[in-house]
């Protein structure tokens, strides 16, 4: 089972960069892969160059109405399989609340539609919020990237994370397992080793290998509503999420 | 009068720095300068080296206890005097829903007390969540800052502000003085100059011609939990937010 969500509650730290450009990295190598914008900004969504009209077309439609997974995906010409998000998904975490089922639902639905098999690895994307929402990414999870940006205000943020984990596994009942992603790494910056080493010191063997070098063709493909395979796929930042998912398929963390 | 806002609902856009070396540069030209840290992440509260034991002695004492903000607050080894934050201040939004009394708490708590005179100037710090501390933050504020980040994910997020302001100013009845702020412009990025061209076009005069750089004093200042100008005034980054605070004093941003 390959259902990554990935989140970490500071902002900017490279959720979405990695989100997508993992899930492209998967249907590169011949995984039918869906990517799950959770965020209400959608910009997973709109780097997959994809959008919809409403709220309905997104997982809100899970919560409001049921509405089946498998109806909710659009192709994009990423290759990735996406269940968009939409401004009025933060309907979300406004409407409903922590209750067990609640953050059960993206869970259970996955399971029920049988999401997440070896040949149909599921990513998605969170926003900074720890709500109804990030819950549920992470309540769904066969495994949780904590992408931390090379610099001190990231690396708080992913100490933060550790204990509001910690509460969460208390209710889950069992452990999630988890990489913490060093990103936007800036080898010319002492800062960036400094921070790799406490990174390291903390989380130990839960730190990934690769390591993303900051890299401009990562921040540039956006703006052209792709993901870095699309528009620089010999790029540094290619390279990267690709040993990234290299090593995450040998140690298992991905099927 | 001058409370100024820092907003932003993109994450890590440079929110924060803005605010604390903003509140920084203003205590050094004399001014008896607050800082409010409405973000539960608090990192506002830890750059500048201050601490509380429960949610009590922060924004969430205003909400649930009616107190007054001049108990809350603390004097910080950067001379900025700080109203912190804790992670119990989620439970403002958690809590209470959107109401005009509600988002107005701030707005009412701060003209009670006689503060943002000019010589008494208040910059808030606010979470990436569109939330009830964030309304209070704008519905409170004198002026409203924007940073966005010198890349095209940030640029996305500041169109979706202009969006929300939009519907805020409904509410408010009035214009919300804006300043768009670049923050970490890496000159050598010919992305950099595509988004200032972007942001320029769009936000036309309420653009800052006061660029932060990206600058490595900036990022490093908060592992010492220290403004820039305590770890490095001398810094491209320190000189940057004086030529801001310069700019917005002269064209009446700041009073
Ligand atoms: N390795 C990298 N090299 C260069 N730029 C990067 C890299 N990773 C991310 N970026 C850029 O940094 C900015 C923040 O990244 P991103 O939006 O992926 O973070 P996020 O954690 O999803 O943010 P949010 O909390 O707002 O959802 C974006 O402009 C992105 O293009
Ligand atoms: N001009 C700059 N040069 C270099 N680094 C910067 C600059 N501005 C901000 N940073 C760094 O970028 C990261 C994000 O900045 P910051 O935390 O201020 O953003 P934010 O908008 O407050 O984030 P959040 O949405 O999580 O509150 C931090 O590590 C910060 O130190
Ligand atoms: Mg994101
Ligand atoms: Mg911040």
């Amino acid at each position: 089972m390959s259902i990554i969500a990935v989140f970490n509650q500071k902002g900017g730290v490279g959720k979405t960069t990695t989100a997508v450009n993992l899930a492209a990295a998967l249907s590169r190598i011949g995984r039918t892969t869906y990517g799950i914008d959770l965020d209400p900004q959608a910009q997973l969504t709109s780097i997959a160059n994809v959008s919809v009209k409403s709220g309905a077309d997104t997982i809100l439609g899970l919560f409001q109405q049921n509405r089946p997974l498998k109806g909710l995906v659009l192709d994009s010409p990423s290759n990735i399989k996406v269940i968009p998000s939409h401004t009025e998904v933060s309907k979300v975490d406004a409407l409903y609340g922590k209750g067990f089922n609640v953050v059960n639902k993206l869970n259970n639905a996955l399971q029920a539609e049988r999401f997440g098999g070896k040949d149909t690895p599921v990513v998605i994307d969170c926003s900074p919020l720890v709500g109804v929402l990030s819950l549920n990414a992470i309540f769904a999870c066969t495994g949780l990237i904590v992408p931390i940006s090379a610099d001190h205000l990231s690396t708080k943020g992913a100490i933060q994370i550790e204990k509001t984990l910690g509460a969460l596994e208390q209710v889950l009942k069992r452990r999630v397992p988890r990489r913490y992603l060093i990103t936007r790494f800036d080898g010319r910056r002492r800062m960036a080793w400094d921070v790799l080493k406490l990174v390291e010191e903390h989380f130990g063997a839960d730190v990934c290998k690769t390591r993303i070098a900051e890299n401009v063709s990562l921040a540039e493909s956006p703006a052209l509503n792709k993901t870095v395979y699309e528009h620089a796929p010999d790029s540094r930042g290619a390279h990267d999420y690709d040993d990234l998912l290299k090593e995450l398929l040998a140690d298992g963390f991905i099927e």
